[in-house]
């Protein structure tokens, strides 16, 4: 399965 | 939000006594690295008008007081620079680079930038702490901008703690750099509370 890197904290 | 009160608390404090004495310009310098290395994504990446504006806002702000502080008198003549010491271009940029690429849990650039951001925000405040330990007596808005520039870390703590059970959120680098962060302020913070407890002066031992 493929990471989910989007970051959506400052 | 209580990040961005220690900007503009520390932003107000410049332009209302014209000094930044007891403050580290050096640990501004640590955040701006910080900002411009995991905020990249502003050029790829859209999460909400909340968090570009809050990014875009935290860069420019930190830039704006590095500028006070090294180029614009009256402030920049305040400025002391060997008491402003601490070689973080040696003790925390390497060591974080190194730490972001060993840990990133991806190897590609905005992943290993984004993790070496989080080690570097997590030791940050070092210059300032140090510094302070230096003059040991501590100006009441500085005091100020010292203890909600630890708190936010705290605040975020507890947010991890509600994500977790919430919607299984998950940020082994995240959580760890977190606690580093927080750990680091303890002490301070303790001086901290006990000075407002007792109406007293802050001053370190």
């Amino acid at each position: 399965e493929e990471a989910d890197h989007t970051h959506d904290e400052l | 939000m209580l990040h961005l009160m220690s900007i503009l608390l520390l932003l107000w404090k410049l332009k209302k006594s014209k000094s930044c004495v007891g403050i580290s310009c050096r640990m501004q310098e640590c955040y701006a690295i910080v900002f411009c290395l995991r905020y990249l994504d502003l050029f790829y990446q859209f999460i909400s008008v909340y968090n570009t504006a809050m990014k875009v806002v935290f860069i420019s702000s930190t830039f704006y007081l590095i500028f006070l502080m090294r180029f614009q008198p009256p402030v920049s003549a305040t400025y002391d620079r060997t008491a402003d010491s601490f070689p973080y271009e040696q003790y925390l940029l390497g060591p974080a680079a190194v730490l972001g690429f060993i840990s990133a849990e991806e190897w590609s650039i905005p992943e290993i930038f984004w993790t070496a951001s989080i080690w570097l925000e997590s030791v940050s405040i070092l210059p300032q702490l140090i510094l302070l330990q230096q003059l040991r007596e501590v100006e009441n808005l500085t005091a100020e901008f010292v203890a909600t520039m630890g708190a936010y870390r705290f605040f975020y703590i507890l947010n991890w703690i509600y994500r977790y059970f919430a919607e299984g959120y998950v940020n082994w680098i995240g959580w760890l750099g977190g606690i580093v962060q927080t750990g680091l302020y303890v002490d301070f913070f303790y001086y901290y509370a006990m000075s407002k407890w007792y109406g007293q002066k802050l001053v370190l031992p």
